[in-house]
């Protein structure tokens, strides 16, 4: 169960699962509501996440830091011309 | 470039994983990457140890969460081979490094390129053709719900915060996608990849790309 990893203060129990998953039906609703007309857009519903709340989640999963990354330069981009 | 490209077709990319309870989408995304490096130099397809590098990679806090650039300095500095997956089972929690002999057989790196290819994401397809899948990392809230199709909205750039594997490229439809292998499983997304729309930069994508030598 992902919700085994949650901190104590999120301890689970079937009422929050319900009350998160009935935020993740409206959630998806509101996601869906736009774009729709468009056939490749991305559409969103229940999958193995709708128990958690988005909190939740990203305190689970979402778990990878960020750096700051120097810019592409120009040379590399010559130097490749190079690789057979 | 061709029009579409995927290294799945070339065989030379592993099954989703699924990292379970485990902040460890940072490792998951560099072994997937190693893994696939070694394929496309010639070796056969393995799935490498991801524990290992949650247990070892000592800059890192395990399935408390991790950044892919320290777990590539990780790699590149102490020039240390990833073993067998089934030598190092993933356990979906951190735990005490293992240490296998030197004659083990395993998989190191020669060396990364890490970049900011915002705005220029057609050379990250360069990189991505010439060199194997390259490791990302994305704001990935509100892939909590996604299901299919190609991510072009709801998804900001600035606050990455998942890392992911990108395997190839789709330019043939109206919308140009990238391909991205995530590790939460194949039953979520597109049989656990996520597609996402090329040339704008989005959930962050380009920001913080890195590509791996063999």
């Amino acid at each position: 169960r992902p919700s085994a990893a949650l901190p104590r203060t999120w301890q689970r129990n079937p009422e929050r699962e319900a009350a998160a998953f009935r935020e993740s039906l409206s959630r998806q609703r509101y996601l869906n509501s736009f774009f729709s007309v468009e056939n490749s857009s991305a559409f969103y519903g229940i999958n193995q996440f709708s128990y958690l709340y988005p909190e939740e989640f990203k305190a689970i999963y979402l778990r990878s830091r960020s750096s700051r990354f120097p810019r592409h330069p120009a040379e590399v981009q010559m130097s490749l011309l190079n690789v057979s | 470039l061709p029009l579409k490209f995927d290294w799945r077709d070339k065989h030379v990319v592993t099954p989703v994983r699924n990292q379970q309870a485990c902040g460890g989408c940072w490792a998951f995304s560099v072994v997937g990457a190693v893994e696939s490096a070694w394929a496309i130099k010639g070796q056969p397809l393995e799935d490498l140890s991801v524990q290992q590098m949650i247990d070892c990679s000592f800059n890192n806090d395990g399935c408390s969460g991790g950044s892919t650039l320290n777990a590539l300095l990780w790699m590149n500095q102490t020039r240390v081979k990833l073993v067998y997956d089934s030598d190092y089972p993933f356990k979906a929690r951190s735990g005490l490094c293992r240490y296998f002999s030197t004659s083990r057989p395993g998989f190191s790196i020669r060396n990364f390129a890490a970049f900011d290819y915002s705005d220029k994401e057609d050379e990250m397809a360069k990189m991505l053709v010439t060199f194997g899948p390259l490791v990302a990392i994305v704001d990935a809230v509100s892939w909590q719900d996604y299901m299919g199709g190609i991510i072009q909205h709801h998804c900001s750039r600035g606050e990455a915060n998942h890392a992911v594997v990108i395997t190839g490229f789709d330019k043939t439809g109206s919308i140009p996608y990238w391909i991205v292998r995530n590790s939460w499983g194949r039953s979520w997304g597109v049989d656990g990849y996520a597609h996402v729309k090329m040339g704008s930069n989005i959930c962050g994508i380009a920001d913080t790309v890195s590509t791996i030598f063999v």
